[in-house]
């Protein structure tokens, strides 16, 4: 029975995606059966798998009762990895979300594919809207990878809220694996000063992912990283955080 | 009469807030009365200015209607800038906002102290939502930051899909103004393969705007980067940018 971890921040590019693919495709190289889901109506994470013009289906046909979610899963090319992908058509959903029914569509599909992986990972846009609420709601875990950057403190209190607001109302279970470090720049005053803000508020894992332009061209050229260049600093950096989540994840 | 700029991008984590702040103090150092729009509910601009705790009245109780925009507005301590801020009850706007008026509630308040402005610059969140539609309905102009990366190439289409639509249906005035690149690090691969890419969808500014600590370092301390270091690199770079927007704007 699948472990769930969603990977969330409200705040925009702190790495969500990246995390998400990489610990993806990590936990999947380890021999587990994985599913990566694609919570951003800008389909990131999708698109490094799949053209959205070829997606027929997609998370948007879930939300919509179009579909089951055994049809809405695909293949990669990724041994052990598959895919929920979403695009855009997934931002119209969100117009009919003030409805009881809503936080609870991905736990619903969740809960019937659960027993085919060994871990599922969900991708989240930048915002505390319905769809990273699903994916809270869903989820064992969570994990955020964030920068030491002013505006990543700025956001973390209004994420710790909406956690606990979930634990409490809805998903007791709900777990805050940690802060994930991302896009570090060595040595900086800013690091420095914000690394001990950080740990105010969540557990901080040992991995910190160092900024490096491989990062950028494994995205370009449809890669995961652990892909495009394994031996790499960050693709290391990025084997030793899967280790971190395994090893925290045990059950 | 005030010229509107909306920065607008649904990418995140793309510069935006920190263009809105520098981009606004520039054109105040430059003369102009300039009001500073946060139209954010994470409220990273305003929080440059004023503590979200000290903020009894903010943009939120625009859309609520129950403060008129004059009394939203505050000064900065920078001369010739002043603030319509934002904090974390904007996002509950969001859920009331299926209704035809919703578009117009920043036009409509725009239109009440236009004559009070020469410049007006609007900072968006990371989404296509209501806050971004009444930023760009609102606008005169579009400036998009992004990054030379893969993802900010992603969501291009959809944004200039939106701007369009917008453009068509209400405000056939809204020029893109450009895509101003952010966080440019120098000669990688990237940068030559993405820049052309761009250039399909969007004039480019020639200021390019590079990646360097001083930045999170001013977010930190609290002050644009013009009045943090105005020396350094970034900061030059911003003050030309300003200067093309001044030349690009001109009546
Ligand atoms: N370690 C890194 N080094 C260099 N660049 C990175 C690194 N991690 C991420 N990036 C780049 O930073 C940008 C933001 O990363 P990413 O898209 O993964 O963040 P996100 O949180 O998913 O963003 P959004 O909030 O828009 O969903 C991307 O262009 C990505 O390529
Ligand atoms: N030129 C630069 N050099 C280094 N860091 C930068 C630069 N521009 C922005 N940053 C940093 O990158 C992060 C994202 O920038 P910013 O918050 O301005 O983007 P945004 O588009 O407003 O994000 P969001 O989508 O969350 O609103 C911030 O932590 C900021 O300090
Ligand atoms: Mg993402
Ligand atoms: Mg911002």
């Amino acid at each position: 029975m699948a472990t769930v971890i969603a990977i969330a921040n409200q705040k925009g590019g702190e790495g969500k995606t990246t995390t998400s693919i990489n610990l993806a495709h990590g936990l999947a190289l380890e021999g587990n059966r994985t599913l990566l889901i694609d919570m951003d109506p800008q389909g990131n994470s999708s698109g490094i798998f799949i053209e959205p013009d070829h997606m027929e289906i997609s998370a948007a046909d879930l939300f919509l009762q179009k579909a089951d979610v055994n049809d809405v899963i695909q293949q990669t090319r990724y041994e052990n990895l598959e895919l929920l992908p979403s695009k855009i058509n997934l931002a119209e959903v969100e117009l009919g979300t003030v409805n009881v029914e809503a936080p609870y569509v991905l736990r619903d599909a969740v809960g019937k594919i659960r027993n085919n992986y060994d871990y599922i990972v969900i991708d989240c846009p930048p915002s505390l809207s319905i769809f990273t609420v699903n994916a809270l709601v869903a989820s064992d875990y969570v994990v955020v990878p964030l920068q030491a950057e002013k505006f990543s403190i700025d956001g973390i209190k209004g994420l710790q809220n909406t956690i606990e607001s979930i634990k409490r109302r809805i998903n007791p279970q709900l777990t805050i694996l940690g802060a994930l470090v991302t896009q570090l720049k060595p040595n900086t005053v800013l690091t420095k000063t914000i690394l001990p803000v950080i740990e105010n508020y969540f557990p901080v894992f040992e991995t910190f992912i160092s900024s490096g332009v491989a990062v950028g061209e494994s995205h370009l050229s449809k890669q995961s990283l652990l892909d495009y260049n394994p031996g790499i600093k960050q693709a290391k950096e990025y084997f030793s955080f899967v280790k971190e989540v395994i090893r925290g994840t045990k059950k």
